[in-house]
């Protein structure tokens, strides 16, 4: 298997940059975030633009939970218990995720799943 | 991910990253790719972070993540998180958290923390190594003066190694994969022996911002994992983000 995988190295790249050709898919836009606004609206242009993507990649999380544990248990418990989580985040970070939830249309349960992912996914 | 900050022979410090998210949570056999990372590219925005209409600090992000995986605070430091898988791991410290005991510091809102708040380079080390985590995590930190690079090991509870840019010793670069840099690597992912090799070849003459894109350009470095790339200065806060795709053949990870 280690053999298989080194197939896949190869001599060192130059002349890469600029970026282009088949290993760059895009630019990335960029968004100002306003501290001096209140928490729970920091987020909302960024969101009203890009909530559907969110919306798939959390949709692509719950359909491996529900995967895994078929009830749907999981999700449900996501949606309607970890939410309360969120009253014990530090300011302004609880807030910041109410006014995500609020503006993406996603649950809070499942918008505090994807902020603590990598405490999850280190085991 | 791969993250490395290198100095070149001027003293100028050179910070950048790959961002690699997705690993089993399901394979697109259709498109021959990890489903969680190519969904996530769409998502991946630059946020500049202002106050009285001027920059604090900028990041590169998911959307909808508030907390911080790389980032810059212009002039002062650059920052980026690469993970650190331990059996005292982060669901550890979330099981303490539901119980009551608080003390600790979600990964992503430390590295917001420190990179809102932290008013130096030697501010945002201590930070980063002395705060108590619910999770085990790797911080790479770049600073503005020669000399200013690390990559701190975190366990939850304390700092096991903080490794530093020694130029009089010939450590122009540090470089952080997901492992522990006293430890190999997992044969099966390798791929600090590859970024090495080609950091090593380009030689701290050659070091600049197209040269680490080279780098973090290089099978296995990227992978079928990546998701971007970041460059960044710290001085002006200078950030560039690259979506990117590793076309067959192509490691998984």
């Amino acid at each position: 298997q280690r053999r298989s995988l080194e197939q896949y190295g190869e001599e060192c790249k130059t002349k890469t940059y600029p970026p282009s050709g088949p290993t760059f898919k895009g630019n990335v836009p960029t968004y100002i975030i306003n501290l001096d606004l209140p928490p729970s609206k920091r987020w909302d242009e960024l969101m009203r633009d890009k909530k559907t993507e969110l919306k798939t990649v959390v949709q692509n999380i719950k359909d491996i939970a529900n995967t895994f544990f078929p009830s749907g248990k999981i999700v449900d418990i996501v949606d309607h218990k970890i939410s309360h989580l969120t009253e014990t985040l530090p300011y302004p970070f609880n807030e910041e995720l109410q006014g995500i939830a609020n503006s993406s249309g996603v649950p809070l349960g499942e918008i505090v799943i994807f902020n603590i992912f990598y405490e999850i996914f280190t085991v | 991910c791969t993250s490395i900050v290198a100095e070149d022979k001027t003293g100028k410090l050179y910070h950048a990253r790959n961002l690699d998210f997705g690993l089993f949570l399901g394979w697109d056999v259709k498109n021959n790719s990890w489903t969680l990372t190519r969904e996530l590219k769409p998502t991946v925005v630059n946020l500049d972070f202002q106050r009285n209409n001027k920059t604090v600090f900028r990041s590169t992000n998911f959307a909808g993540y508030i907390g911080m995986v790389s980032g810059v605070k212009p002039d002062l430091f650059t920052l980026t998180m690469n993970e650190r898988f331990s059996l005292d791991g982060g669901y550890v410290g979330i099981f303490e958290w539901f119980l009551g005991r608080r003390d600790g510091m979600w990964m992503g809102f430390l590295t917001r923390a420190v990179l809102e708040n932290a008013t130096s380079y030697q501010d945002a080390k201590d930070k980063l190594a002395k705060t108590r985590l619910l999770a085990p995590a790797y911080f790479i930190l770049g600073g503005k003066n020669s000399g200013e690079g690390c990559v701190i090991t975190r366990s939850r509870t304390a700092a096991l190694d903080i490794w530093d840019l020694d130029i009089k010793k010939g450590t122009w670069y540090v470089l952080e994969t997901n492992y522990d840099r006293w430890k190999p690597p997992l044969i099966l992912d390798n791929r600090r022996t590859p970024a090495m090799k080609c950091l090593n070849q380009t030689t701290q003459e050659n070091i600049s911002l197209p040269t680490i894109y080279d780098v973090l350009s290089t099978k296995p470095v990227l992978n079928k994992l990546t998701v971007c790339t970041t460059l960044m200065e710290v001085y002006n806060g200078h950030t560039e983000t690259y979506l990117r795709e590793c076309p067959d053949p192509c490691s998984p990870w």
